[in-house]
């Protein structure tokens, strides 16, 4: 199923996303 | 009757033999047993990016800017699992009014995770259901579980 | 006196024994001192102490709502000067302000409000 969706990346277990320092901004520079 | 922390080390493992995602007659598709499973068994994680609660509404604007359908299952008030782009199978488990799977947020060696159990003994081919327990709000989405109990709507 | 404040921060931040200094990892968060103000001219300074690699800061006047798990200037209750390039936020709109700031500089800020 994940085949079908090429941005979609399938995990095995959770990721710990780590923040940009533009991550709130609304235009990202 | 294993502790949840041995319950979990192998985890990852079984529940890709365990379940497996198929068309679903509630929502596009869900998530189905290739196997029975028994009452109480911890069936699989709801695994994704995990990201601060902050984050989430940036996220959903986002993902609906792009038409993408957002999947995201809050850990507390401050964490969030988002497996719309990053995740796993257990993102496909559709709501029922009478589910046979719950969800529960259980600390393993400090850190949280969503799990899934069985509320019941599950037989080879039934679809997994959870309550997804949206809180109530006046802008209604209607519930397709089919079950004789539907509340007709998921909030 | 006024001090870093305990029970208003985010709790993943670190506020040193006197309550001077604090220190952060990770994502923006914020932590807000003990008093406010609400009417008439005041003003105070920060040091940058320590700024390694890939770290920022962003640092200004924010009202009781501004949201803790975010950067001051994410929402309409804060506006903030960022360390790097010297950008300054409200809303989360960052606008050309000063040159960029880091570890040894002290900064100023001051707020004019009105006497009524």
């Amino acid at each position: 199923w994940s085949a079908f969706a090429p941005d979609f990346k399938e995990l095995d277990e959770n990721v710990e996303y780590e923040e940009r320092e533009s991550e709130f901004d609304l235009s990202d520079e | 009757n294993l502790p949840m922390a041995m319950r979990f080390r192998n985890l990852k493992e079984t529940s890709k033999q365990s379940v497996g995602v198929y068309h679903s007659h509630i929502h596009g598709r869900g998530l189905f047993c290739l196997r029975d499973i028994e009452s109480g068994e911890m069936v699989i994680e709801y695994a994704g990016e995990v990201i601060r609660a902050s984050l989430t509404d940036k996220r959903e604007k986002y993902y609906d800017s792009k038409n993408i359908g957002c999947y995201m299952f809050k850990i507390d008030d401050h964490l969030v699992v988002d497996a719309t782009m990053k995740g796993n199978a257990a993102r496909f488990i559709n709501h029922s009014c009478e589910p046979n799977c719950y969800s529960r947020v259980v600390d393993i060696l400090g850190k949280k995770h969503i799990l899934i159990f069985a509320l019941r003994r599950i037989m080879q081919g039934e679809e997994l259901t959870y309550d997804y327990k949206f809180p109530f709000e006046d802008i209604k989405i209607p519930c397709t579980c089919g079950s004789r109990r539907c509340r007709k709507y998921l909030n | 006196t006024v001090l870093l404040a305990l029970h208003d921060r985010a709790p993943q931040l670190r506020v040193s024994e006197d309550r001077l200094a604090v220190t952060g990892e990770k994502g923006y968060c914020m932590v807000r001192a003990t008093h406010c103000v609400s009417r008439g001219t005041w003003y105070w300074e920060a040091t940058i102490e320590e700024m390694p690699e890939g770290s920022a800061t962003r640092i200004g006047w924010g009202q009781e709502y501004a949201n803790l798990q975010a950067p001051l200037g994410y929402d309409k209750f804060g506006y903030s000067w960022r360390s790097r390039k010297g950008t300054r936020f409200h809303e989360s709109r960052g606008k050309h302000f000063s040159s960029s700031y880091g570890e040894g500089d002290t900064l100023g800020f001051l707020i004019t409000l009105p006497d009524s």
